[in-house]
């Protein structure tokens, strides 16, 4: 693993720090609230522990700083460079500054101290950056959900430092998908203005005609107000609209907006019952306007143009469209064909023909 | 700057920047005078590389549009 030049670590497991000053835009309570948050993300996954100190110099001290400050990194006002922190060492070593400028939060808006606080201190404990887009090490601030999981990549850069957690319970980490990893499964599947978009967690998986590679991304970079672990995704083309499915809501996007007043719920956005109060799949196809929502062993039929549920519907997916097996995990739509997942197989059905006809691994789409 | 393909000045001037803070540039030109295109053009493929873009050694929209998100102080490359 890429550690900083030289392996710069602490060689004592019991580390202090101190708080020297605060953010005006944040009450006290949250700063020492988020950056007590931040130790205990490392704290559990290596056998350190961390206290505060109040009259002496932590051995990690943190502080906010306006521009220059004297330590030959000046901050650069809002925005941009948000912080840095010092490997580890004695005096300034293991420092971490924020820059006093930012608006900082405790929410998922710019810039979540929590999060800074959390990368920083990976430096601080002899972290370099990562090249994993999902690690908390990766240099650029990716962060645009509220839900906090430490990447699996930084769980092993960092017991490779100080081994693992003495917890009988080891963490694991969130990993980073791979788009020709076998084992691949997806969340959701949409097409996107004549693209076709994968979603796996936090992140999307691209693939369009003049990508020679599917690009691996997170979703928060195209859209920062969509969650992450999608259940459904689909294109309504004619309005230009892609929709997204989480729990029993929905959110519409058109390029990269989320349209103002969602999520919705989908009872009242599309008439499903109330005991409906997820979507496994949605796929629409294209000529007919006619939108197929998958929801365990069952299907339901929207009509984009009335805008209301066709009648005599739920009926099962085994006889509306059989070969594809009794529940589908995603499905979209392709030159006449419907694409079925469901795991790691996807069923390439013909809405000619209405049958099955060819069975295929399930990342075919990625040039592996 | 021929790894420029645009020639846009305050492109040039951005990944100089960004390259000087975070990639070492500086101080590499200064201690092996190397050419200043080609010390670039490596410099431009190591953070590719590291942000996951396409790695061509040139400043193009999508590399120019990484270096410009909020970051780490830290660099990404460093002795």
């Amino acid at each position: 693993y890429a550690i900083t030049y030289d392996n710069p670590r602490w060689t004592k497991t019991n580390l202090t720090y101190s708080i020297l000053n605060y953010t005006p835009y944040l009450s006290r309570a949250v700063v020492e609230e988020s950056i007590e948050k931040a130790f205990q993300v490392w704290s559990s996954v290596t056998p350190l522990t961390f206290s505060r100190v109040y009259d002496e110099e932590g051995d990690i001290e943190l502080a906010f700083y306006r521009g220059d400050h004297d330590d030959n990194n000046p901050f650069d006002g809002p925005n941009y460079s948000l912080a840095h922190a010092f490997q580890p060492g004695p005096r300034i070593g293991g420092d971490v500054h924020f820059d006093l400028d930012e608006r900082w939060t405790d929410t998922s808006e710019n810039f979540n101290l929590f999060y800074v606080a959390t990368h920083e201190l990976g430096h601080s404990l002899g972290l370099t950056h990562s090249s994993d887009i999902g690690a908390l090490m990766f240099p650029s601030y990716t962060w645009y959900t509220d839900d906090f999981v430490l990447n699996q990549d930084d769980i092993n850069r960092i017991q490779a430092l100080y081994g693992p957690s003495p917890n009988p319970v080891q963490p694991t980490g969130a990993t980073t998908p791979q788009p020709c990893d076998s084992d691949l499964t997806f969340d959701a599947i949409t097409t996107f203005r004549g693209e076709v978009m994968f979603f796996k967690g936090r992140f999307y998986i691209r693939v369009a005609r003049f990508l020679p590679e599917p690009e691996l991304n997170l979703i928060g970079i195209l859209w920062p107000n969509l969650p992450g672990k999608l259940d459904a995704a689909y294109e309504a083309s004619i309005i230009d609209e892609v929709r997204f499915f989480k729990g029993n809501r929905v959110w519409a996007v058109r390029t990269q907006s989320v349209l103002r007043g969602f999520p919705v719920d989908i009872q009242s956005f599309f008439g499903f019952p109330s005991s409906v109060t997820h979507i496994d799949a949605a796929v629409s196809e294209e000529y007919s306007e006619k939108t197929y929502f998958f929801v365990d062993d069952m299907y339901w039929r929207y009509d984009e143009r009335r805008r209301s549920m066709d009648p005599g519907y739920p009926k099962l997916i085994s006889e509306g469209f059989p070969g594809v097996g009794n529940k589908v995990d995603d499905v979209f739509e392709k030159n006449g064909y419907f694409y079925f997942f469901r795991e790691t197989t996807q069923y390439r059905f013909n809405l000619q023909t209405k049958r099955v006809d060819a069975i295929r691994d399930s990342n075919t789409w990625f040039n592996c | 700057f021929p790894v420029f393909q645009d020639g846009q000045r305050q492109d040039v001037e951005t990944a100089w920047k960004y390259l000087e803070n975070y990639y070492n540039l500086n101080k590499e030109t200064a201690a092996s005078d190397p050419s200043v295109k080609e010390l670039m053009a490596r410099k431009l493929k190591q953070m590719q590389q590291i942000f996951g873009l396409k790695v061509t050694g040139k400043s193009d929209p999508e590399t120019l549009r990484a270096m410009r998100k909020p970051r780490c102080g830290v660099p990404d490359a460093t002795p």
